[in-house]
């Protein structure tokens, strides 16, 4: 469970300070399926940042699972995001000069998965995201949606208690994305929490719960209809 | 006038040969607001490299203006590209560590403008992609959409005969992606040609012609209705 009271971000970046997020109130529950909404520079990122536990607020409290999160060490933040969270990135985060398939073992090996097994499981994850021709290639050798499809399957294949995605069919055409978000629904069937931001009502619409961001706060959480 | 015969791009990544293109025929005439869409992979982005004189392709001929670039060296593309063309890269490809201003100005300096010229334009533009509040924020201080806006900003500070963008609206709300377009709408009234990447069918519909990419080949070429 997620549970985020008061949260606030506050960037300072010497000349101004920017207040990302302005007090943000939300619950997520084992097992939701959450689509994060609202206009570019309105706060999607930053509070996925602090719920992946890439980052702390400036203010008010994250509870993971029970635990307070707001205020652990980067290593303690590490060791909880690795162990409960597959976190995909807007802009990908790959790994340069390292093949897909590499990039895709790297969560594996912080979980002690042993050798084999994580070039197993790397091939089943690249395949399941249609990327079964691509595993030797490097990011510079595929395309826009081909890397943000080797991030989510490097965020999936932990088989995470928790899926954060940050726009993860922004480069993907309308088929593939339908393929992705079929992906999602069966991983979110099975019990996995997930809670991805999208700019794309379509998208949006494969969720069961919209959550709208405005200037830094929540201005709507409705629940979609027909789910 | 853009005018591509029979163009192929072959990439070898050493452990195979990638067929990018496939043999693409196109004529883009002066003036024209044209959507390029197609699957992840299908050769979309490659295309664009080409005809924004940023890659030669293996095979095939691509005639500019009636000037044959398919085979000029790096500096004679750089120096058309610069003269004729503004370029939005499907990854921005802004400047780290660098401010708006400053990566919105680099085009104009190529281009000789001297120095207060050169703040006034890249204000303007940036202003006109919303981002007014933005001038001196580096990227990694910006929102995804906010780098994606400042790339636009770039391409468009040269006042450019002709517009090439890769999913310029990959990252931005649909409010956003409604001013963008309106902006593009705005220019190609006033003579710019604009060739533009999408994957989302209602962004493909600001356009007036839609060139389908499938598996490196162009399979339908059509006219907007009631456009
Ligand atoms: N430098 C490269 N080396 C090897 N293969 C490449 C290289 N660049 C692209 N490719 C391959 O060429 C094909 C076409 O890539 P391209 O980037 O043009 O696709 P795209 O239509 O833009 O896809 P997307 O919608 O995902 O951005 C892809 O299968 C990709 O893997
Ligand atoms: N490191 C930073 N320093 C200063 N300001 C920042 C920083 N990161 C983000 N911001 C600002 O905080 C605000 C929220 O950014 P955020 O990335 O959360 O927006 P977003 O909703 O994800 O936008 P988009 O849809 O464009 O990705 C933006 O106005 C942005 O300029
Ligand atoms: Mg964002
Ligand atoms: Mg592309």
């Amino acid at each position: 469970t997620i549970v985020v009271r008061d949260l606030h971000k506050i960037y300072d970046t010497g000349a101004e300070q920017i207040h990302a997020l302005a007090g943000i109130d939300l619950t997520v529950r084992a097992g939701e399926f959450v689509a994060i909404m609202g206009p570019s520079g309105s706060g999607k990122s930053t509070a996925m940042n602090i719920l992946g536990c890439l980052d702390r607020p400036t203010r008010g409290s994250y509870h993971l699972d029970g635990e307070d999160v707001s205020d652990l060490s980067d290593d303690e933040l590490a060791e909880v995001r690795n162990r409960k969270i597959g976190f995909v990135f807007q802009s990908y985060n790959l790994i340069p000069r390292t093949t897909a398939i590499e990039n895709v073992t790297v969560p594996l090996k912080y979980a002690g998965v042993r050798g084999p097994e994580q070039r197993a499981r790397a091939i089943a994850a690249l395949e399941r995201v249609g990327l079964g021709e691509r595993l030797h290639h490097k990011p510079n050798e595929m395309s826009g949606g081909q890397q943000q499809r080797v991030a989510i399957a490097r965020a999936l294949v932990t088989a995470p208690a928790i899926l954060m995605a940050d726009e993860p069919t922004g480069n993907l055409d309308s088929r593939t994305s339908v393929e992705i978000m079929a992906l999602m629904q069966e991983l979110n069937d099975a019990g996995m929490t997930v809670v991805m931001v999208t700019h794309e009502p379509d998208i949006a619409l494969h969720c069961k719960r919209m959550v709208h961001f405005r200037d830094g706060c929540i201005e709507l959480d409705e629940v979609v209809k027909d789910r």
